[in-house]
């Protein structure tokens, strides 16, 4: 069967402790913006980064992946598209 | 005590069904009637966004329960909001379900979705949005699996531990639409989560429409548009227009979370589990028809592609008002089994789990059973080939996934979640049986067989019943809280099942051990045995017989097995009557029993007493009569002439009268009397012919002194035929012998025929 291409985005979600200012400190650091926390999740923080490809087949590599290596950063997942279907 | 709301008089130009006056069994008239429309709840749709300005929306439309995106294309959002919120009161469409509700969107599927997407939209707002309804799932293509990745299922455990001010978020789901690519919603992880109420579809003919998906985690049904002879949903729609082509699971959705808003505005205090027990219970399987309806062993009827069948609004809403909260839940992780065990194709690998419910550990310990999750790893060369059966300690099978055609993929299962409901309040200590069958859909390389490398149970519930703390289903007596402590220490009445009672008493059970009788003030009393003039339905419940029956089947007349005094039963028919009726007869086992073929009235099956007309009573047989000089052929069933010497005739042997100059011998008739035959001048026998007696061989009259001749061997002495033997007599004997016939004869012994024989001339002669 033909391999489901994983299409990746140009938008992070990132698990940091501290508040706030202390994404926003780590997201400019990096080159992300902080576009705010994740709906109703503690310390999950969506990143933006408009300097990576928008859609590909690859996952985003470059000096931005250093963030992962912040010790306050706890978790962080490149987002994939989903296929949804309305009902 | 409901809230006397102003009625809605109901004008839509849509509702035209004057017989049913727009009654849904769905009850949504009931619950309006008792107050409740969905006031202070927020209900909000996750979709492609609603149209803000539409008449029927805007009034309960609140733009602060809706995602920053601005809306271009809502089409999918508006119509299921409509379900739920159109406001009352509009000449427009319709009237949403909960039309006082308010209302939001979020416009999360016409951009890329991703697990921030869906997590975002999960947890908008949870502590001012009571219910998420969503409309959408992975592709329902037959070969997808897929589910909430971290952060959405971070989403749900977040909403249901935080949301609604800790009683927790409601989701509300649309089971798959891929009935036709015959998919199953077990590998859709969303309708597979415990926190998600899973909703499946029904035409209004209760039959299954064509895009419905079975699987064993759906929970409760409501109607949507099904085949194009059923009538069909009607709901707003884009540019404030109206439509019925709104179909499908993503129709069914939007109706339940507006009809738990209802139940929600009865009780705001409900929580999340709370909701899915009252609709557990208030669910009815009603006239949806299924291949697989079953009673589970707490008494729910539920199947595959209705769960627990259709939501009742008015049920819920009575339940939610006088509900008390169902005890902590409890999560009971059973150790996994991590045997491997190799899955051969046409065969069957079973495993068999003995779990305890986690007794050993009181913040885990499960009895009750709410959801159960079996975590399985398989791999497998084609996934779509497996199907999984798991089988409850009380024998309940849940079909976890069906075989799916299309899904060709290799990658087989990896820890993914079944989840079942059908065990609902079941116990959860016993055996678990899983059954992995590999049935190939088309020839498949055997060199990499499947192979079931662990599984695990894991077993949601409480320890305690979960209505047991003086619950609704307690006795309306209103006196018994005074009678009863609120815990009643026991014992039970023998009668009751190991849920307990809450009082000495066989109607203070919470359940039945065997049967229970239902009174008209609803209480119930559980018995052994349904008593006489009770049957027993697939329920254990005691149902009346008909009058006449002392037991029976069904409750019809024409059910019974024994009868009332009074009453018989009668043959071929399970039917009891007083009287007996014509052409039967009552036997010594006091059943009525047919009498034989055109008999009217008789006393016993070979005795008629009366025939039908037509026929004619011979030899307590009823025949057809037949013309004089006729008689009836019971084999050719028609009259066939006597023999030209009968005048009339049974038989064609048989005379009973002769013709002029013939003489009536023994069923035959006869010219002259034959030997052994005389002819009698009663005139009572008008001339018949009567055999002579035994020992006559020719005779002249009746008995025995008058024969005319003899057989051979006897003599013909005075009428009388004697054995010819050579006499002895007196003069001939010796001197010793004669003397002997002289004494048998002075002795009288001459009518010894032994010592007649012998002294025969002795005998004969005289004096």
């Amino acid at each position: 069967p033909p391999c489901k291409a994983r299409i990746y985005t140009n938008h992070w979600a990132v698990r940091i402790a501290g508040g706030p200012e202390v994404a926003d400190r780590i997201a400019e650091k990096y080159g992300y913006r902080n576009m705010g926390q994740i709906g109703d999740l503690r310390d999950h923080y969506h990143f933006f980064h408009s300097r990576t490809i928008k859609r590909s087949t690859l996952s985003s590599r470059g000096r931005h992946s250093f963030i992962s290596m912040e010790p306050k950063v706890e978790w962080i997942q490149q987002q994939v598209v989903k296929r949804r279907i309305k009902r | 005590d409901f809230k006397q709301a102003p009625l809605l008089s109901l004008s839509s130009p849509h509702c035209n069904d004057d017989v049913h006056n727009c009654q849904s069994d769905m009850n949504i008239m009931g619950a309006w009637k008792r107050g409740y429309t969905g006031k202070d709840v927020v209900v909000t749709i996750l979709d492609d966004g609603i149209e803000r300005n539409h008449p029927d929306l805007y009034q309960n439309y609140v733009s602060v329960y809706v995602s920053l995106h601005s809306h271009s294309f809502p089409r999918h959002g508006t119509r299921c909001a409509g379900e739920v919120a159109a406001a009352a009161n509009n000449s427009h469409c319709i009237v949403g379900i909960a039309y006082n509700a308010r209302i939001g969107g979020v416009r999360m599927l016409d951009g890329d979705v991703t697990d921030m997407v869906e997590a975002r939209s999960l947890s908008l707002n949870p502590q001012h949005i009571d219910i998420y309804s969503a409309s959408w799932g992975p592709d329902d293509d037959g070969k997808t699996v897929d589910g909430p990745a971290t952060l959405a299922r971070q989403a749900f455990e977040n909403g249901i531990r935080t949301g609604r001010k800790g009683r927790g978020s409601i989701f509300v789901w649309a089971s798959g639409n891929g009935g036709r690519s015959r998919d199953h919603c077990s590998c859709d992880g969303y309708t597979n989560s415990i926190y998600t109420i899973s909703i499946s579809s029904t035409a209004e003919s209760g039959r299954k429409p064509w895009y419905l998906e079975e699987c064993s985690s759906t929970l409760t049904t409501t109607y949507s548009s099904g085949e194009n002879y059923d009538r069909k949903i009607i709901t707003t729609d884009l540019r404030h227009r109206c439509t019925d082509s709104h179909t499908g699971t993503s129709a069914s959705a939007p109706m339940a979370a507006a009809i738990i808003a209802l139940a929600l505005e009865a009780n705001p205090l409900l929580s999340w589990r709370d909701v899915q027990h009252i609709i557990v219970k208030t669910s009815r399987a009603g006239h949806l028809s299924a291949p697989d309806w079953k009673t589970n062993a707490a008494g729910y009827n539920v199947s595959h592609l209705y769960g627990f069948g259709l939501m009742d609004a008015e049920a819920m809403v009575k339940e939610a008002e006088r509900w008390k909260q169902v005890p902590t839940q409890h999560v009971c992780v059973e150790s996994a089994d991590r045997q491997i065990r190799t899955i051969r194709p046409e065969h069957v690998v079973r495993s068999v789990y003995k779990a305890t419910g986690c007794t050993d550990n009181p913040n885990h310990h499960v009895i009750y059973l709410e959801h159960v999750v079996v975590r399985i790893t398989i791999t497998h060369p084609r996934r779509g080939d497996l199907s999984i059966n798991l089988t409850s300690p009380s024998g309940t099978k849940s079909q976890l996934l069906a075989n799916r055609l299309f899904d060709h993929s290799m990658e087989g299962f990896k820890n993914w979640e079944f989840m079942t409901t059908h065990c609902w309040g079941e116990k959860a200590a016993g055996d678990w049986v899983l059954e992995i069958y590999d049935s190939p859909s088309q020839l498949r390389s055997q060199k990499v067989p499947g192979k079931l490398k662990e599984w695990s149970l894991v077993l949601y519930g409480t320890s305690v019943h979960p209505y047991s703390t003086g619950h609704i289903d307690k006795p309306q007596f209103a006196d018994l809280d005074e009678e009863f402590p609120e815990e009643y220490p026991g014992p039970c009445d023998s009668e009751c099942s190991e849920n307990g009672c809450w009082g000495p008493g066989p109607h203070h059970c919470i359940n039945c051990l065997h049967y229970f009788l239902k009174f008209k003030n609803n209480t119930r009393m559980c018995v052994s045995e349904c008593p006489s003039g009770f049957f027993r339905d697939d329920r254990k419940r005691c149902k009346k017989c008909s009058s006449s029956c002392e037991t029976c089947v069904g409750s019809r007349s024409d059910q019974c097995t024994t009868c009332r005094s009074g009453f018989n039963l009668i043959e071929g028919s399970h039917t009891c009557v007083a009287n007996c009726p014509d052409g039967f007869y009552l036997d010594n086992s006091n059943i009525f029993r047919r009498c034989q073929e055109n008999c009217k009235k008789c006393t016993a099956s070979n005795i008629c007493t009366e025939c039908k007309p037509g026929m004619s009573l011979q030899a307590n047989k009823c025949q057809m009569t037949c013309d004089p000089g006729t008689y009836y052929n019971g084999h050719r069933r028609t009259c066939e002439p006597c023999h030209r010497a009968c005048a009339t005739c049974t038989g064609v042997e048989a005379c009973t009268k002769c013709a002029d100059g013939y003489l009536l011998e023994d069923w035959r008739c006869v010219l002259t009397c034959s030997a052994t035959y005389y002819l009698s001048e009663q005139t009572s026998d008008n001339g018949q012919v009567q055999r002579c007696d035994s020992s006559c061989y020719e005779c002249l009259g009746p008995g025995e002194r008058n024969c005319s001749s003899c057989n051979s061997g006897y003599n013909l002495e005075a009428g009388a035929c004697v054995v010819s033997t050579i006499c002895k007599d007196a003069n001939e004997e010796s001197w010793a012998e004669g003397s002997f016939c002289v004494l048998v004869k002075k002795n009288n012994l001459c009518q010894r025929k032994v010592l007649q024989q012998l002294c025969c001339r002795t005998c004969s002669q005289k004096g």
